[in-house]
């Protein structure tokens, strides 16, 4: 399913070169719910970017679902993306003018949806994540939980195969974020990959898996026994 | 020192108006630790607004440091913000085009506080969150937690007498967060008056007080016994 190979990645800003990530290996099989946890700034957004197709690594190899990501070009690396991946980003990544349910269609809409059909699927995962009441709400008359549920409920619409979540519950309350919690277990029951970064140990507590990151390395990479 | 009466607060979005606060009535005395708390959407973030004087109640009084607010014009609300205050906002309102170091050193340019002392004093306050090493980096250049770190030296490098701070360890791992917190206690043993809104009971148990939210309403106002 998700394969890679001493996986790098360097940044270099002005003139300093940032090494985010150090050389990861690792293979997640389909169906898999693995947690990522590590210190800030240790690598798990750069390694979730990799991995999401949002980024492309400095060097080693990125296979998805057996193809090699790096002989893939713009086009095909987007309809993959489209048709495979959900992600919800750490900063939610919503578009400030458009509203929680035109955010929520866009995926369908790349994905050639048809509108009705497209617009019900919206409301649907809107109402899914506590939000039915707040539609036409743009990001700005939304509060910080709100928007991240809205960016949530984008990541879920179009039926993805993988769902990779940057600290998906870091804006909520202990109740939303397990109702959050719940929704993600119920994919995963349907057969949904599941990665999913987050610092907070009750979350990852819903994992099979979890990888530790520190310093650009995976260090720790465990099977939850307690489950 | 922050005193408030009846406070309310109407959001009107297109057609619909939302009750964001119905009418919050406290009081906090200089040198106290609160933490705010409640379900996502029940008011928190638009009752620190309020009390960081980013924004103006639809109805009721403010009185900060005996003085209301609301008989204060636009000049004095920004002067009596930028001595008094340090707010650091749920999204971290960072400012893109902006290094790390001049984002921090922003309040204190303002203050009229001289170039040299500026830069210093912006310095210190970023290496004592640990971002030393990424002085020059730009928010679009830094992880999650980082930018939210350089959120935090902003609000303390000008020396309030309040610290506001909207979930200020949200994108941050357990330890980091724990250094976060030192910060913050550190500051209150100091004599600065702390408001903190927060999701984990970890974070919460630094606080004195905890004052609870629920659909706009201040539901609870508890002392914490345990410490
Ligand atoms: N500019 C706005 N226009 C319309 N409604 C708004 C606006 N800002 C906030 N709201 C609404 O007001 C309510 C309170 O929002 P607020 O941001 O204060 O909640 P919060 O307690 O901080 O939530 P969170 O924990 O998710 O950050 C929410 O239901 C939100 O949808
Ligand atoms: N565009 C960039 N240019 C330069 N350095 C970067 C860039 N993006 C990230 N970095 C650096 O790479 C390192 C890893 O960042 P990354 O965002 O992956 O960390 P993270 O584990 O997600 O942290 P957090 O928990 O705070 O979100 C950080 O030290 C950061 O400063
Ligand atoms: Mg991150
Ligand atoms: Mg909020």
């Amino acid at each position: 399913m998700i394969k890679v190979s001493n996986l790098r990645k360097v940044y270099s800003t002005g003139s300093v070169a940032v090494e985010a990530l150090k050389g990861v290996t690792l293979t997640m099989h389909k169906g898999e719910f693995v947690a990522v946890m590590g210190p800030s700034g240790s690598g798990k957004s750069t390694f979730m970017n990799l991995l999401g197709l949002l980024d492309t690594p400095t060097s080693g190899n990125y296979w998805l679902e057996e193809r090699e990501v790096s002989s893939l070009n713009k086009n095909e690396l987007a309809s993959l993306r489209n048709q495979k991946l959900g992600f919800v980003f750490q900063a939610f990544n919503l578009i400030p003018a458009l509203t929680a349910l035109k955010n929520v269609e866009l995926p369908m809409l790349y994905a050639g949806v048809k509108p009705q059909e497209r617009r019900q699927r919206a409301l649907l995962a809107l109402e899914k994540v506590g939000l039915g009441e707040r539609l036409q709400h743009r990001p700005n008359e939304l509060s910080g939980g709100q928007n991240q549920r809205v960016a949530i409920a984008r990541a879920i619409v179009n039926r993805p195969s993988v769902i990779m979540a940057d600290e998906p519950t870091g804006a909520l309350d202990t109740k939303t974020g397990e109702e959050i919690m719940e929704i993600f277990e119920e994919l995963h029951r349907e057969g949904t990959t599941i990665v999913l970064v987050t610092h907070e140990p009750d979350i990852a507590k819903h994992a099979k898996r979890i990888l530790r990151f520190k310093d650009g390395l995976l260090i720790r990479d465990e099977e939850v026994t307690n489950r």
